[in-house]
């Protein structure tokens, strides 16, 4: 939308409202997390400022569009609506965006099918001239998370929008993800430089390597190849497939004795958050002995070469393929991260090969299933896969049921499982929010549009006969057993059945080198249960305010014993009054000015009339009075 | 025990709902279907 007047600070002022649901709670916390990972877009907790969003349970999802300078201004996520891309467009929307196909030039690019649009709807296919909506110089996004899907407010079955290029017609719709251009106009219209969220990546395609330097203190180099004899044939980043280019650093540890070691220092990195996450994709084609050691060189005052630090060893890389690990890193001071090859013991016929490095100072999942071989199972009977049992934070052992086997979509579901710590934990399992994310493998981590869903344990919950979903597995479980033979209960899942379609499944980056990656976190989200009481009207601080009631969202204090509201304002306008009854703004002041300088030139001119009126009249009675004194009757001339 | 179907409890049951298809169940008829508008766009509009 143009004009400045709509935009938001780049830091903007929140309130999850208490009548949000716990999922959607932590759902927006995770999409505020994207905005910091991929734009200059910030979120606060209101802290009094003038304007601020007050995300709330309400019917439906919707929000405004733009800063309307309201003070609280309400974005509803209600039932239904705590999926993490839903959350993204309506926040979208508040930082002054419309829908994609309202642009001016939407007809270049796709067919209204106005015929098979519901009867009274047809105004939401409305488009905006160029003097109301500015599409910021980027092109037509049908991948942009901001588009209608093709059936849009339907009246039958056939699509409401046509694409005039036809393999676009599946694309639109998305609700996975900001796409680029998405992030593109929104860095514009918000002028980001940077984010508050990422840190470095890098690919190896440039020849310096993204600034990584080869530490003097080993006794070998990392090379820059795109291919090594014993593995791997091709890099990471685009699986071989661009002739000339495809590079990757590789350790050959066959060409050095056992112990032998490579370091590798990402280039000077400053943290803002204390907290990030490093991400590569490593290869080992030496020996199952070979290790890669992560280091982080951390500088201070007082350590002006930086302190080696060792953070994790990373031993039995399975042998000849790709694959994704996580680094978990607690860093505050300026810093490198190291990567260590080092050669172990046994024969070595190539060594250890890292790609598409991403870090950021974002929270690492706390689990990663690693499909292999993937494609074999979609659509197909044996498409029903569970993951390894793993174990949250809490110690709730859990494992996910991805279902593969249906015609069109993939299913998802979060299933607790029988543990070892079970006679330790509470049950019903209270509030544990599981996050699984199919991971769009982009090298670039800001390019991702992964595939997010949440589900949390409402403690509470039970099905038809009572039974509580999140009792304890032994208890409302049933019999299975791991593909070792030992047995154990698996608890009833939770998730959903259209996870994503088998369409946008094989499409981007999520099966690469036939190889799927699950991201799993399950986080306790109990603190989320009452997180930030807004100073609600009439809040008291003593009992002297229990009876006063603040109107128009004042807020009721008490002072020198005596109770007053304090009302609230906003940049050009407040409210006054005793109970906060009145409501001025500039705009008043304007007029009182002018009607007071009305006023005063309204009754100077009557003053003025009045004087000219009476001087008038005295100087005719003057002149008619001399007249008379002239005229003797016939005065005698000389 | 629960029985085998009630294993897994789909939340979306069984339906992709898009952002207006949730809206549309829910009566609301929001200016495209998920903005809202305050008085004056409303009076515009």
């Amino acid at each position: 939308i143009i004009g400045e007047e709509y935009r938001w600070p780049h830091t903007i002022p929140y309130v999850l409202d208490d009548s949000l649901e716990m999922n959607a709670k932590g759902v927006i916390l995770d999409a505020f997390e994207r905005y910091r990972l991929k734009t200059c877009i910030d979120f606060k907790p209101w802290a009094g400022e003038a304007n601020y969003i007050s995300v709330f349970k309400g019917s439906g999802c919707w929000s405004s569009v733009g800063n309307r300078h309201v003070g609280k201004q309400d974005l509803s996520i209600g039932t239904n609506c705590d999926r993490i891309a839903t959350v993204q467009h309506e926040f979208l929307h508040a930082l002054g965006f419309w829908h994609e196909q309202s642009r001016s030039d939407r007809d270049d690019y796709v067919n209204i099918m106005w015929e098979r649009i519901q009867s009274g709807r047809e105004h939401n296919f409305n488009t905006y001239n160029d003097q109301q909506s500015d599409s910021l110089n980027v092109p037509y996004d049908y991948t942009s998370v901001m588009h209608y899907s093709k059936t849009a407010f339907q009246n039958g079955t056939e699509p409401t929008i046509v694409t005039r290029i036809p393999d676009f017609m599946d694309v639109i719709g998305q609700r996975m993800d900001f796409s680029d251009y998405d992030l593109l106009k929104l860095n514009r219209l918000y002028n980001c430089s940077s984010s508050l969220s990422f840190m470095d990546l890098c690919n190896f395609e440039l020849e310096n390597v993204c600034g990584m330097v080869q530490s003097s203190g080993d006794s070998a180099d990392w090379q820059r190849v795109s291919q090594v004899p014993g593995g791997p044939e091709n890099d990471h980043s685009n699986m071989g497939q661009c002739k000339g280019s495809g590079f990757f650093m590789h350790f050959d540890s066959s060409s050095v004795n056992v112990g032998a070691t490579a370091l590798l220092e990402s280039r000077i990195l400053y943290p803002k958050r204390g907290f990030q996450c490093l991400q590569f994709y490593l290869y080992n084609s030496g020996n199952d002995n070979d290790q890669l050691n992560i280091y982080i060189r951390e500088y201070s005052a007082g350590s002006v070469n930086g302190t080696l630090t060792l953070v994790e060893e990373i031993k039995e890389i399975p042998i000849g393929s790709w694959q994704l690990y996580h680094v978990t890193l607690t860093v505050t001071n300026k810093f490198r991260v190291v990567f260590g090859g080092i050669r172990g013991s046994g024969a070595s016929l190539g060594g250890l090969s890292i790609d598409d490095i991403n870090l950021s100072e974002t929270r690492c999942p706390h689990h990663i299933w690693h499909i292999k071989n993937f494609t074999q199972f979609i659509g197909s009977p044996n498409g029903k896969l569970y993951s390894p049992p793993f174990y949250s934070s809490k110690g709730y052992a859990f494992q996910i049921y991805l279902n593969l086997n249906h015609s069109t979509d993939v299913g998802i579901y979060f299933h607790l499982i029988s543990g070892a710590n079970d006679d330790q934990l509470q049950w019903p399992c209270p509030w544990q929010q599981a996050t699984m994310t199919l991971l769009d493998q982009n090298p670039d981590i800001r390019q991702r549009m992964s595939n997010q869903r949440s589900i949390t344990t409402d403690p509470f919950m039970t099905i038809d006969n009572g039974i509580y979903v999140w009792d304890r597995p032994s208890k409302v479980g049933g019999v299975a057993f791991f593909t070792n033979g030992t047995q154990f209960r698996r608890g009833i899942g939770l998730g959903t059945s259209v996870f994503i379609t088998h369409e946008r499944l094989q499409s981007r980056d999520f099966i690469k080198g036939n190889d799927v990656y699950i991201l799993l976190t399950v986080e306790d989200i109990s603190h989320l249960n009452s997180t930030q009481t807004e100073l609600t009207p009439g809040s008291t601080t003593k009992d002297l305010c229990a009876n006063i009631i603040c109107e128009n969202d004042g807020i009721c204090t008490v002072h020198n014993d005596k109770t007053e509201c304090r009302c609230p304002s906003g940049e050009d306008w407040w409210y006054m009054g005793e109970r906060c009854e009145k409501r001025g703004s500039t705009r008043d002041t304007v007029v009182i000015a002018a009607s007071s300088t009305a006023a005063v030139f309204a009754l100077m001119l009557m003053v003025t009339l009045v004087s000219v009126y009476c001087t008038k009249k005295k100087y005719h009675k003057k002149t008619s009075s001399k007249t008379a004194d002239e005229n003797p009757g016939n005065q005698h001339a000389f | 025990l629960p029985t085998p179907e009630n294993f897994v409890r789909d939340v979306d049951g069984g339906i992709n709902q898009d952002i207006f298809d949730i809206n549309e169940d829910l009566g609301l008829d929001l200016f495209e279907g998920d903005i809202r508008l305050d008085g004056a766009e409303q009076r515009n509009s």
